[in-house]
């Protein structure tokens, strides 16, 4: 599942 | 970071400046769907509203506000600076047919209720879909001029890349996003019969010729 909740990716 | 994710930026990063670099010598942007670059700054405007609310490193914002500037100078230049070579007729793409959808997905499919998820989660749909205008416009033109195909690949392949870094955050970091993952095989899915015409003929010297 997700790791955190902020996108890191472009 | 890894390899697949930085080489799929810097993808991304050479099909913006290739498309940028094809209108300002050519003084033209024919052949190039004004749609899809609208859709695609639309893309940067909704993802990288969190430009503002959070930092990740220098290398996102610097690549964040590069997309968002570049996307909307090439609109400006096909809309404006050169207009009058914009070929509006065959740049005939029904879009509201790829946003609208889109922009219901995204209320129903999203990790999270809240305006900036759903807008992430809008522009991670509409940029899967974002080309197909230049795809259609390539089919009824019949052909693509060769920086065109070159600017084509690199933006296919930045997609395909992420797909590969998604398959190494999977086993080395644990991190695994569908909604993203998902979009980005539609998107590069799209690029497949691009990519055989691009490898069969363009790498020969030859131009690309769609059946029209």
């Amino acid at each position: 599942e997700k790791l955190e909740k902020e996108h890191d990716e472009l | 970071m890894n390899i697949f994710r930085l080489i799929g930026d810097m993808s991304h990063l050479l099909a913006i400046i290739l498309l940028l670099l094809k209108m300002w010598k050519t003084r033209s942007c024919a052949g190039i769907s004004g749609k899809s670059q609208i859709l695609f700054a639309l893309v940067f405007a909704s993802r990288y509203l969190d430009l503002f609310t959070s930092f990740v490193s220098v290398y996102n914002s610097v690549m964040k506000i590069f997309f968002i500037s570049t996307s909307l100078l090439t609109v400006y230049l096909m809309y404006f600076k050169f207009r009058a070579t914009y070929d509006s007729n065959h740049d005939t793409f029904r879009v509201e047919f790829l946003v609208i959808p889109v922009g219901g997905l995204a209320f129903l499919v999203n990790h999270e209720f809240s305006p900036l998820e759903i807008l992430w989660t809008f522009s991670i749909y509409l940029e899967s879909v974002a080309i197909l205008p230049q795809l259609f416009m390539m089919s009824k033109t019949g052909e693509a001029e060769t920086i065109t195909s070159h600017y084509l690949f690199a933006l296919g392949s930045y997609r395909a890349l992420y797909i590969l870094n998604w398959v190494y955050r999977y086993y080395f970091e644990g991190f695994f996003d569908l909604i993203a993952v998902v979009a980005g095989c539609v998107q590069t899915i799209l690029y497949c019969d691009f990519f055989y015409l691009y490898i069969t003929k363009v790498l020969k010297g030859k131009r690309i010729t769609l059946p029209a």
